[in-house]
């Protein structure tokens, strides 16, 4: 199964 | 003081019912340059990045930064007060906790105001960095729209690949499965009509069809809308708003174990 991946991994807090 | 006034007040109508279901709520970000805002869903899953330019509006006159937290059902609420065909007016004094919008009908003989509550929100800012992207593809809005909506009925994902041949999206579930593939196409005279797929490298990425069904909520705003995909990064999906500004959707994609 494919796991959805949230977009603060992705984008760092400014 | 901050005031802006929009003589198309169905495009801010538009805007908010593009995105009250996704986020509950965010910061209306004002200053001298427009409004802009950046708001998460609450799983954090995809983000909604609006910035609306000063020079788009009739009039913006912002004298101070300011953070106006809204609460989009309740913006909306208003907003449904509003005829398709009125001039829409917002302001708000400099710290107030309320915003007041001011709806004029075209021939001015009917005005109204109400004041919508604002919100104190601990914003959470995302660093978005600007990005060459693998494959940005422009198709009519309409189209994404009904891809979205009919590959929905058969999966709950949905895997997009752009290749020199087009852009294909793929799901599969208890009824079976599914393909739609888009050609590059410039053949129509109207460009809004077109498929322009400009591809630096294939990708494929595979992403919750929930949200991208969501973000079509946004089809009234724009003939167009344009997808950027990259490899392990979020896809983002692009509708700009005339010569206003633009809506931008970002979704995470899904990762295999």
């Amino acid at each position: 199964m494919a796991q959805q991946g949230t977009l603060t991994a992705y984008f760092p807090r400014a | 003081m901050f005031e802006a006034r929009i003589t198309q007040g169905a495009v801010l109508k538009k805007l908010v019912e593009a995105l009250k279901e996704l986020v509950t709520e965010g910061n209306f970000d004002v200053s001298s340059t427009g409004l802009q805002l950046q708001a998460m869903d609450s799983s954090h899953v995809c983000l909604v990045s609006l910035a609306l330019r000063e020079d788009g509006f009739e009039h913006f006159r912002c004298d101070r930064n300011m953070a106006m937290g809204i609460h989009f059902q309740n913006l909306s609420k208003i907003l449904k007060c509003a005829g398709n065909e009125d001039t829409i007016t917002l302001k708000a004094e400099d710290n107030a906790d309320q915003l007041t919008l001011m709806f004029e009908s075209s021939n001015q003989d009917r005005i109204s105001d109400f004041d919508l509550k604002l919100m104190s929100i601990e914003s959470e800012h995302l660093g978005i960095p600007d990005q060459e992207y693998s494959a940005e593809i422009k198709m009519p809005s309409s189209e994404y729209q009904r891809i979205v909506r009919d590959l929905t009925s058969i999966g709950d994902t949905v895997l997009i690949s752009a290749t020199k041949e087009g852009i294909k999206f793929s799901t599969s579930g208890d009824v079976g499965t599914a393909n739609v593939t888009l050609r590059h196409n410039t053949t129509p005279e109207k460009p809004e009509e077109q498929t322009i797929i400009d591809l630096k490298e294939p990708v494929a990425l595979t992403f919750a069809l929930r949200y991208l069904n969501n973000f079509a909520k946004a089809t009234p705003l724009a003939p167009v809308v344009k997808l950027s995909l990259t490899k392990d990064l979020p896809i983002v999906v692009e509708y700009q708003i005339g010569e206003l500004g633009a809506v931008k959707f970002y979704l995470a994609p899904k990762i295999d174990d």
